[in-house]
């Protein structure tokens, strides 16, 4: 799945996600993509989130929406991203979760759980992306 | 320096939680704008350069939704690591569906497609319900003919070589792992279906019960989305 937020130098901002879903999975079965909140997230007032993972579980929690409410509550992208992903786990311990988190200034933050999740960014004059491996 | 002294207290602090909790993170400072930030490395950072060089290089004639589409189509042409696009994670059929969201971040309006069959251009789909309807959310058979008729998209077979070998070895492997739980018949734990529920009138003898689904038994071999 990839899921991306992009902010414009004007300051707007949007979100989206694509995914082929799951191997394997049941016929007609839908994952997290594509549920906003879940998939991904944005409010050009406060940020936005991508998420990827066992979407069957994330899809229950909106951790996109949670973490952008976080934020708009005063938390910062990584305290953010670490309590819609704790609020995970604590029912799924198993649960695999990724969620990348970026406020409107472009402070951003990654969390997951289950395997070693990774994102990129580019911004500003960077002359290619550069990856963060969330350990 | 003393930024950063602030960044390290605060993985420090950070690193602490996540051996409590589980949970691992990671943070980066404020940047320049524009910007763009995506799920994944590797293959993905095409999306990112993608769509960064859009947002960068005609600030005035693209938006923030355009770079978004422009990043997650180049993932989707690309297939990146398989979890994206035509050609990778076959149902149980061996059909490949893609599900794509975009979201405009000034008016929360959103756009998007799930279990799209045919179709590759997924996100360009999502684009389309967003920019010329009033709904969130299309979905199968009925978004296929959305995009073909409105959208003026070509059906094609989503399915590759790859994706199907992939398919005919999972099968060739009983079916395991799957997503199947509950009381099924046959036992979905060993064996392809067609599978039904289990009802107290069917005989015990032929038939195992299923309990637990085979991809949690399983973490090595799970899928995600």
């Amino acid at each position: 799945t990839i899921s991306m937020v992009a902010i414009h130098s004007d300051g707007t901002m949007a979100a989206g996600t694509s995914s082929n879903g799951a191997t394997h999975k049941v016929p007609g079965r839908v994952g997290d993509g594509p549920i906003v909140g879940s998939g991904s997230y944005v409010d050009s007032d406060i940020g936005g989130c991508g998420a990827t993972g066992d979407g069957d579980i994330m899809m229950r929690f909106l951790p996109c929406y949670q973490a952008v409410e976080n934020m708009r509550r005063g938390l910062s992208p990584q305290e953010a991203a670490d309590d819609a992903v704790s609020r995970m786990i604590k029912r799924y311990p198993m649960a695999m979760t990724g969620i990348v988190v970026v406020d409107n200034k472009g402070q951003h933050a990654g969390a997951g759980s289950g395997w070693t999740f990774t994102y990129a960014f580019r911004s500003g004059d960077m002359k290619e992306a550069v990856t963060v491996t969330v350990p | 320096m003393a930024r950063n002294n602030q960044v390290v207290q605060r993985l420090t602090v950070l690193s602490m939680l996540c051996i409590a909790s589980r949970v691992t993170a990671a943070a980066e400072g404020s940047m320049n704008l524009p910007m763009v930030i995506n799920t994944w490395a590797g293959p993905f950072t095409a999306a990112t350069d993608a769509a960064f060089e859009v947002l960068s290089l005609t600030p005035h004639n693209t938006t923030a939704l355009d770079a978004v589409q422009i990043g997650c189509a180049t993932c989707e042409r690309n297939q990146c690591d398989g979890t994206v696009g035509f050609g990778g994670s076959p149902d149980e059929n061996c059909e490949t569906t893609l599900d794509a969201l975009i979201m405009d971040g000034q008016t929360l309006r959103s756009g998007a497609v799930a279990g799209l069959r045919r179709v590759r251009d997924a996100i360009g789909v999502a684009r389309l319900v967003h920019d010329y309807t009033e709904h969130s959310l299309l979905a199968g058979d009925l978004a296929t003919r959305f995009a073909v008729d409105f959208g003026g998209f070509v059906e094609e077979n989503l399915a590759t070589t790859e994706s199907l070998a992939q398919c005919e070895a999972w099968r060739a492997a009983d079916c395991q792992p799957n997503y199947r739980a509950g009381h099924i018949v046959p036992d979905a734990g060993a064996q392809c279906g067609p599978y039904a529920p289990w009802k107290a009138s069917d005989s015990l003898d032929n038939a195992e019960l299923h309990e637990g689904n085979s991809f949690e038994s399983s973490s090595s071999k799970r899928s995600h989305d």
